[in-house]
């Protein structure tokens, strides 16, 4: 047999500076319970889709992670989850996405790939697809951490003194881009003259 | 972000993400978590693989079926398909890291952020939990 778990708890600013021994002693716990929980199934014979779910609500039950209780705010100071499952065998999937309500997400997630012919709901809608299928519904409440929401108030405070982007923008009336000429003549680095990059994100601005 | 894949003993392969998204997002933003091919993807001719980083790089790669990609059309192993794949990533600018998993069992747990939660249990029981680069 070869059976194999394999997990993860987010990526991110995770250096030595910003942790301390019982933090470390807290998240190699809790990936530690997450590993057996999904691991049991396997050994008990269960199927690999049973096995990531298992190991994943463990980790959204967790306050620690980026998932389920715990969970990041959004702007608006609540908390939106987002979460897809995927069968190996079937290629069949199911996925959530900005659901404020369900306790487990990825359950959600799966309800939509084995109970509904669709592969993505999201919203309001997937909130009445999950309590239709029976799966638990908390408060927005349940997912509060001090932690998390102090981490919205620092990047709110950050905010306040960066200069605004095109999305925050009120809009108004800007000047036509002028119109390019015909005759393009290649600069060295290959980009045709009056080509201008796209500023997508303000540099170093990434939350928000 | 949290994720896992998993290979059972009927060597099927699954993979599972879940996340609260980016701190402070607005306007309803998703990121690659619950996109399918971007954030999750499982196939048993190739890999199962779960993803964290910076959302919209990872959608705009779609990195989980990159990585699938490269194994299935260039016979590339997980190891290289995936580092290969996060590459792409960061020459866009964007950072983060994926957990893959082949059905013999090969594990990859690349990542150019500056640390990922991320562990394994491997058949024998061998199993391993890491932080830090």
């Amino acid at each position: 047999s070869r059976i194999t778990l394999v997990i993860h708890g987010g990526a991110g600013t995770i250096t030595r500076q910003n942790m301390t021994p019982e933090k470390e002693r807290a998240y190699t716990e809790a990936l530690n319970q997450a590993l057996q929980a999904g691991y049991t199934v396997l050994q008990r014979g269960g199927t690999a889709l049973d096995a990531v779910e298992a190991t994943v609500r463990v980790m959204e039950d967790s306050p620690l992670f980026n998932a389920g209780k715990g969970a990041v705010f959004t702007h608006d100071g609540r908390n939106e989850l987002d979460a897809a499952v995927m069968d190996g065998q079937t290629l069949k999937a199911g996925a959530v996405a900005g659901v404020t309500v369900v306790r487990n997400p990825i359950s959600a997630a799966r309800a939509v790939m084995e109970k509904s012919e669709h592969v993505l709901l999201t919203g309001t809608g997937a909130e009445q697809f999950a309590r239709e299928k029976g799966l638990t519904i908390v408060e927005p409440g349940y997912f509060y951490t001090e932690a998390r929401y102090q981490q919205l108030q620092k990047a709110l405070a950050s905010e306040k003194g960066a200069v605004p982007d095109q999305l925050n923008t009120p809009t108004k009336t800007t000047p036509a881009a002028p119109v390019p000429t015909k005759t393009k003549t290649k600069t060295k680095a290959g980009k045709p003259q009056g080509y201008a990059e796209p500023p997508i994100f303000t540099e170093g601005r990434k939350y928000g | 972000t949290v994720g896992a894949v998993a290979l059972d003993q009927y060597g099927n392969l699954a993979a599972a993400t879940s996340t609260g998204g980016m701190t402070n997002k607005r306007y309803g933003r998703v990121g690659d978590a619950p996109i399918i091919g971007a954030g999750t993807y499982a196939d048993n001719q190739t890999c199962a693989v779960s993803c964290t980083g910076w959302g919209e790089y990872f959608i705009r790669v779609g990195v989980a079926r990159d990585v699938a990609a490269r194994m299935e059309y260039g016979r590339q192993p997980l190891a290289a398909a995936a580092q290969a794949t996060l590459d792409k990533v960061a020459q866009l600018g964007g950072d983060g890291g994926l957990i893959g998993l082949d059905r013999q069992g090969n594990i990859t747990m690349p990542f150019n952020s500056e640390g990922m939660y991320r562990g394994y249990i491997k058949a024998n029981g061998q199993t391993e939990v890491l932080i830090y680069k």
